[in-house]
This record gives structure tokens, C-alpha cells and sequence, in this order.
């Protein structure tokens, strides 16, 4: 298992070399990534070891296979199946953002418990009855949840996507979710993350 | 200046306390709150003498007064005053949430280049034309901003608030901003964090 950091910078990596490529860069080498990825030289070379890329050093990696390199080891072959649950504010933005944006990472069903909800789609996704959650994933091949119930249902909806399969969840609710430990969950809390900036935004926490 | 961590331990801490004062309890001991917090009892303490507060072991700490104390320090008295610089599908969901839901942090405006969401109320927000973003943020007392513009354009929005004076950032688009340093910057980048999901959620990374 590759650990997380590396998987984070892979990420990086795979981004600025997506950017590299639409710009018509061809190859490019260890030093250059590293800048753009505000990483040293010798974390680049040695993440590309770890996961069996071996460019030439001298003149530098070729921009699109090491991309596609990369994707082979992120993504999952033949793409991942999302489920949302919660077709709320937030729910309905991420839904809106990441209808097609992707090739590997599909939202494709939303559950809500509200019957002015349930029976719309929303950004090319149908939204569902909670309740049919195990049968949609089943149906679907969902194996990741993204969860944006208010934060009192939210360890009954991350139960009820564990339930149906998944093996994965993005929780935006802010509580922390107690699952199986088989089961990986990324927390994204936007609420911490504005008391950080204005913590931190005071004069005297100055710099 | 108290270190990045210490402050996310608070944060933590401080909505602990908030579910516990909520419940009616009196007084917590260190270990108690260690264990909601997942982090150690030597922990908890330890981040106590660095604030300052002082709470007599035996009896544990008083949960208002440990409330009250952490607030203190992580707030600006009087509040603090946010801008939020592109009211697209993200930002909206924003504004409907924050919408009163603090009393210390509030979004007093909003700001876009969108004639058709120009002039609008969003969630009791008005959004302005990013042009008037400097006299607002005199007028209102902006310190902190919000980033929810497409990526080709966060860093000429980062700039303008910049520009306006505000001394903390709340970015999401997925890009980095480049900024002077003494701008405190967090980054909420949820297409990392989907994919993330994504790649763990592999039967083969398995755990
Ligand atoms: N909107 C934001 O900007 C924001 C910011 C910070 C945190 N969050 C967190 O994200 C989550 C969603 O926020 P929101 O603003 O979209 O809330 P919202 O109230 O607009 O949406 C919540 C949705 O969840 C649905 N729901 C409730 N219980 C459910 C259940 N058991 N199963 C399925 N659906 C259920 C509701 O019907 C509603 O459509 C909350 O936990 C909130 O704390 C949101
Ligand atoms: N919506 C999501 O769930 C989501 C997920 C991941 C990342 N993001 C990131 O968040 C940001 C916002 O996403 P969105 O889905 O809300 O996009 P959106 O297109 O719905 O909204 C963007 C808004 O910014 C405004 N805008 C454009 N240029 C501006 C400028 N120079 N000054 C002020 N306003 C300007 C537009 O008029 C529009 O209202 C993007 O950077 C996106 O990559 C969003």
C-alpha cells in the first residue's frame, strides 16, 4: 500500500503534468516538477521509484507517460462509482461541479430523505430515496459515498452507505464518523477551516 | 504566536465543549475531553498551559470558563467580517450556510462579475461588483475572504483582496494562490480530497 503522503503528492503531480500537457510540454525533468510541486528534487525521484517509473534522468521524464503512469496507479480501471447523500446546498454545488468534470470519478445517484427533492435530477444525477440506497448501489457499482446531511444524520447516512458496499467516504458533516477501519474516510471541514483563517487573520497572532 | 496544530486542537476542543455545555455538564476532566478529542490526556493539558488557563485537576475544568477562555483566544473581539469573491453554485451554498450560524465569524458581502448575480441578496448577503470589493471592505471592516471563483481566475481574486486590505484567505479553488506571506492562506481543496477517497476506496490499496 502506497502511504498517503505519496499519494497526496502523486495527485500534485498528476495535475501539474495535466497542465504541462494541455500547454504542449513534451517531457520534462525531476528538478522542474519538484518546483511546481513545491517539493525537492530528490521526493519526486524517489515517489517515482516507489510506484516503478523509470524515466531517463538526462533528459527528463516524457510528460505524458508519466501521466498516464500515474492515473494507472490512482484511478481505479474502468473508472469509480459515487454516491451522494444529501441533495442539500452543498450537496446540489458539488453535484453542478462534478457532473462530467471527470473520467474516473462519476457521481451517479444522490439519496435525500425530502420528498421535494427525491425524484429530481439535479446536474444529470437522479436523486433517490434514502431508503434505496442498497439497491442502487448494487445496481450502479457505487463504491464511494460523499456525505452532506446536517451533522446529526450523518453518522446514520455514513452507516447506510457502509451498509450498501462502500468502501470509501468524503464526509463534509462536522463530526467525526465512527466506521469499520476497512472503510477510508477523507473529512473536509470547511467550518475549521474558516476559523483557521480567521484565527490566524487576527493583527496580534501576527506573523 | 501559537503553532498551527495548537489551533486545530482548540477548534476541536471548542466544539466539544460547545456539545457538552449544550448537554448540561458542568465540568470535564482532562482525560474525558483527551478521549472525545482522540489525542492524549498530557495532550490536552499541555495545550492548556500553553493559553494560559489553569483548571484544578481534581475537580477537572469548568466547561463554560474553558469555553469562554478558548474563545478568547481564538476570536477577534468584535468578530470577525468576511468577504466571499464569486457567488457561483460553491459560494452560494456558502453564503445559505454561514447565513447567522456564527457569532463570531459573518460573511457581510458578497462579491462577483456575473450581472445576473450582481445586485441579488444571497442567504441576507447583497452581492456587489468585484470592482467595489476595496470600498466595501473599508466600509464594513473586511478582514478575511472567501475564494469560490473559477481556477483561471482565484489568484486575480486573492490579489483584489489583497488590495482590500484582508490578512487571511479561505481558498478553493484548485490552485495555489502566490501571496505575501504575512496573508494567512488555507486551502479547501475538495477535487484532492474525492480523489483520494477514490484511489483508497481500491479493493487492491486495501487496508
Ligand atoms: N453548505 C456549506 O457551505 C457547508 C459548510 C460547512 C459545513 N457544511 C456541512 O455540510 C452538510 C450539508 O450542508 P448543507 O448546507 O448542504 O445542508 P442542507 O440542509 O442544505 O442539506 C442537507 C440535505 O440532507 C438531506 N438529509 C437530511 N437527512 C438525511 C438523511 N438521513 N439521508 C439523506 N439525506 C438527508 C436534507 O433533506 C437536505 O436536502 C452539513 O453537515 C453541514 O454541516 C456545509
Ligand atoms: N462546486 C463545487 O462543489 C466545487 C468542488 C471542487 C472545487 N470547486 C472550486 O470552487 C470554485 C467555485 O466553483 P463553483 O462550482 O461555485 O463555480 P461556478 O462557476 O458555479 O461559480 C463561480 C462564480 O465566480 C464568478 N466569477 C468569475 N470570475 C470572477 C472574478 N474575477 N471575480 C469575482 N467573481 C468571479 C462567476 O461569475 C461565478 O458566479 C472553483 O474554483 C472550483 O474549482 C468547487
Amino acid at each position: 500500500k502506497i502511504p498517503d503522503r505519496t499519494i497526496e503528492r502523486l495527485i500534485t503531480y498528476r495535475r501539474l503534468l495535466q497542465k504541462q500537457a494541455v500547454e504542449g510540454v513534451i517531457s520534462i525533468y525531476s528538478h522542474d516538477l519538484a518546483t511546481l510541486a513545491h517539493v525537492k528534487p530528490v521526493q519526486v525521484r524517489r515517489d517515482l521509484m516507489e510506484i516503478g517509473f523509470s524515466g531517463s534522468p538526462s533528459k527528463g521524464y516524457g510528460v505524458q507517460g508519466l501521466l498516464d503512469y500515474i492515473s494507472g496507479i490512482l484511478d481505479m480501471p474502468g473508472g469509480t462509482k459515487a454516491a451522494l447523500v444529501g441533495a442539500g446546498n452543498l450537496g446540489r454545488a458539488l453535484l453542478s461541479y462534478f457532473n462530467g468534470r471527470s473520467s474516473t470519478i462519476n457521481v451517479v445517484a444522490a439519496f435525500d430523505v425530502d420528498t421535494n427533492i427525491i425524484g429530481r435530477v439535479i446536474a444529470g444525477c437522479r436523486c433517490y430515496d434514502i431508503q434505496e440506497l442498497g439497491a442502487r448501489a448494487k445496481e450502479f457499482g457505487i463504491t464511494i459515498g460523499i456525505v452532506t446531511v446536517p451533522a446529526t444524520q450523518a453518522q446514520s447516512a455514513a452507516d447506510a452507505l457502509v451498509e450498501a458496499g462502500v468502501t470509501g467516504i468524503l464526509n463534509f458533516a462536522p463530526v467525526p464518523l465512527r466506521i469499520r477501519p476497512d472503510v477510508y474516510i477523507v473529512q473536509v471541514d470547511i467550518t475549521r477551516a474558516l476559523e483557521k483563517v480567521a484565527h490566524f487573520a487576527k493583527p496580534q497572532s501576527a506573523k
